[in-house]
C-alpha cells in the first residue's frame, strides 16, 4: 500500500492538538 | 532594575472592551470566554490562573496524559513565561483559533506550534519527533520505515530549496496547498461561546447595546 500521509496530517491528528475538548463539559 | 509585574500573572476578566478591541472576540464573546477560563482555571487550585496540570486536564479530562502537544499549546499560551495562563494571555491566544482570525495569524501559531526548537524553521528530526509523539499518544504503531518515508514525502513536497529545513516561507506554501493543516487551528466553537456560557450576562459589565 503506498503512503500517502503527509506527517503535518498525522500529526495534527493528536489529541494534544484538539482544543475542541476544552468546551466540553 | 527588574520589572516584577512583566511576570506578575493580572487575575480576573480585565477590561473586556480593551480585549475585544485587540481580538476578534466581542465583548460579550469576552465575558463568556471568561465563564470558560473560570471553569478551567478552578479545576485544581481557585486561584484564577490556569496552570499546565489545569490546561492538561480540561483538554483530556485526566492530569495522567503526558503530551508533547499539550505543552507545546499551553507553552505557546503562555507568552509571559511564567508557567501560568492569565485570562488576557488565554483570550488572545483562542482569539487566533477563532473561525474569523486572520489566515495569517494562523500559519504563524501553528509554525511556531511545529518549530519545536525554536530555531525558525523546521527540521526533519523535529517532525520525526512529533510523529513518533502522534503515534505513541493515541497507540498507533508504525515500523520506523514506514515513518521516515512518510517524512520523506512530506520534505520532498515542503521542502522546495532542499536545504532539509521547513521554514515559514516553505510551511506558508505547503498550508496554503493543504488548508487542511491548519483544521486544528480553528474552534468553531468560539463562534458560539455566548450560547455556550450564556452565565456571562450574570456578571456582564457593560450594558447591551
Amino acid at each position: 500500500k503506498p503512503v500517502t500521509m503527509n506527517a503535518f496530517e498525522l500529526i495534527s491528528t493528536s489529541q494534544g492538538l484538539n482544543l475542541s475538548s476544552l468546551f466540553e463539559k | 532594575c527588574c520589572d516584577f509585574d512583566l511576570y506578575k500573572e493580572s487575575r480576573g476578566l480585565g477590561d473586556p472592551e480593551i480585549l475585544a478591541r485587540e481580538t476578534v472576540f466581542s465583548v460579550s464573546e469576552v465575558e463568556a470566554l471568561y465563564e470558560l477560563f473560570k471553569k478551567i482555571s478552578s479545576a485544581v487550585i481557585d486561584d484564577g490562573l490556569i496552570n499546565k496540570e489545569e490546561f492538561q486536564l480540561a483538554l483530556f479530562k485526566t492530569n495522567k496524559k503526558e503530551s508533547l502537544f499539550a505543552d507545546r499549546v499551553f507553552d505557546l499560551f503562555d507568552t509571559k513565561h511564567n508557567g501560568i495562563l492569565g485570562f488576557e494571555e488565554f483570550a488572545r491566544a483562542l482569539s487566533v483559533f477563532h473561525p474569523n482570525a486572520p489566515v495569517d495569524d494562523k500559519i504563524e501559531f501553528s509554525f511556531q506550534l511545529y518549530d519545536l526548537k525554536h530555531q525558525g524553521f523546521i527540521e526533519r528530526q523535529e517532525v520525526k519527533q512529533m510523529v513518533v509523539a502522534t503515534l505513541a499518544e493515541s497507540g498507533m504503531n508504525l515500523s520506523d520505515d514506514v515513518i521516515e518515508s512518510i517524512i520523506d514525502k512530506t520534505f520532498e513536497e515542503a521542502d522546495t530549496k532542499h536545504d532539509g529545513k521547513i521554514d515559514k516561507e516553505k510551511w506558508r506554501i505547503l498550508v496554503l496547498r493543504h488548508p487542511s493543516l491548519l483544521k486544528n487551528v480553528t474552534l468553531q466553537y468560539l463562534k458560539d461561546i455566548t450560547t455556550t456560557f450564556p452565565s456571562f450576562v450574570f456578571h456582564s459589565q457593560v450594558a447591551d447595546t
